[in-house]
């Protein structure tokens, strides 16, 4: 599913190089659970951000279900993005003059979902999440895990064969981090390919694979027996 | 140091009312290191940005050190809040534009301190922080992690007598959160008065006092035994 060779980005302006990310190679099949830990800095979020079509890297190889990355304009490689990932921002990155229904329902458009049928998913996604009371609340009018929640939603919408979630339950409390990892883990069964960044141990425990960083590459790959 | 009394907040528009917080009575003394914990949603924040005299409570009463705030305008408001209180916000709230340095100096610009003095203060903060290499980058050149460290240091730096930190690890890996905690372990045996909302336990038993709230009111005040 996810097949990465030396890849590399080193960010650079006028006034520095940042090499946050130096050659990595790893391979994800499909259906796999994967959680990446380290420290801050490590590069995490720029792996994220290349997994998820968001950037392009400086050097080496990504083959996303076969296809070279590479070979896309940009057009081609937004429109993958929409087709086949759901990404959940370490920020969240919702729109801020939008509700939170209608940040869900924007995503949609892409899949070419009628309006009345993006409307009913959307209501049914962010009731799962627990937010059915707070759908036409922009996002100053919420809480920082319902902001969560509401990124969470949108990347779940259009069931992509792979979600990529930057630590999604960085502003949950414990009870609702665990509903989001049965969640993840319910998607998973059903053949869901999940990347999740997260901090913590006990989130990274529900994924079967964890991968630790260090200074732009990946210094531990370790697969968890589940109980 | 902190003294309200039955202090409530709804939020209301033309669509919707919402009580995030009612009617919360609590004593905060000087120097005391209190964590609150709770659910998504129950109102954690919104009672930060009331201590924080950041927003007005619909009903209640705030003395903060002996002092009615109700009475005072919005300018000996502003003025009041930025002589006292440090405040990490959940969501950072770093000016894009400014520099990791330079958003720590504009916060020392209130208290009059002179430019040079500024300049090597903030550095010595962000040092502490980890982000000497990092003065320099803007926002969106930053980790997230990064990104709050900064608004750690733009809290700390004028040294105030109250500290108010909403999820100030939620985006640290473990051993950043553990040392983030000791700063503020040791600003508090200074004599700070801390508050901090977590969601995570290992952090909030840094404290000597957890408060949980629950559906905006406070259904749990417990002291804890330090080792
Ligand atoms: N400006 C607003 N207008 C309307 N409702 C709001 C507004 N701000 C917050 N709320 C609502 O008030 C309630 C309490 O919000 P608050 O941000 O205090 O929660 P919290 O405990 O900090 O949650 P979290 O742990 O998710 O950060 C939430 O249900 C939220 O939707
Ligand atoms: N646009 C950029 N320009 C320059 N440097 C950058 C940029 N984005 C990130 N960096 C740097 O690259 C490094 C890796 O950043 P990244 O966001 O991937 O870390 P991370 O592992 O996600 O950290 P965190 O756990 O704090 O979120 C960091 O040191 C950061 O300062
Ligand atoms: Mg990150
Ligand atoms: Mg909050």
């Amino acid at each position: 599913m996810i097949k990465i060779n030396n890849l590399s980005k080193t960010y650079s302006t006028g006034a520095f190089t940042v090499p946050a990310l130096k050659g990595i190679t790893l391979d994800i099949a499909p259906g796999e659970f994967v959680a990446i830990t380290g420290a801050s800095g490590s590069g995490k979020s720029t792996m994220m951000n290349l997994l998820g079509l968001l950037d392009r890297p400086s050097e080496g190889s990504y083959l996303l279900d076969g296809m070279d990355v590479s070979n896309l304009n940009d057009d081609d490689y937004a429109r993958l993005r929409n087709r086949k990932i759901g990404f959940v921002f370490q920020a969240f990155n919702l729109l801020p003059r939008l509700t939170a229904l209608k940040n869900v329902e924007l995503s949609m458009l892409y899949a070419g979902t009628k309006h009345e049928e993006r409307r009913k998913r959307a209501v049914e996604v962010l009731t799962l999440l627990g937010l059915e009371d707070r759908l036409h609340h922009f996002p100053n009018e919420l809480s920082g895990g319902q902001n969560q929640r509401v990124a969470i939603a949108r990347a779940l919408i259009n069931n992509p064969a792979i979600i990529l979630a930057d630590e999604p339950t960085g502003a949950l409390d414990s009870q609702t981090g665990l509903e989001i990892m049965s969640i993840f883990q319910e998607l998973n069964r059903q053949g869901t390919t999940i990347v999740l960044v997260t901090h913590e141990l006990n989130i990274a425990r529900h994924s079967r694979r964890i991968l630790r960083m260090a200074d732009g590459l990946i210094i531990n790959d370790e697969e968890i027996a589940r109980p």
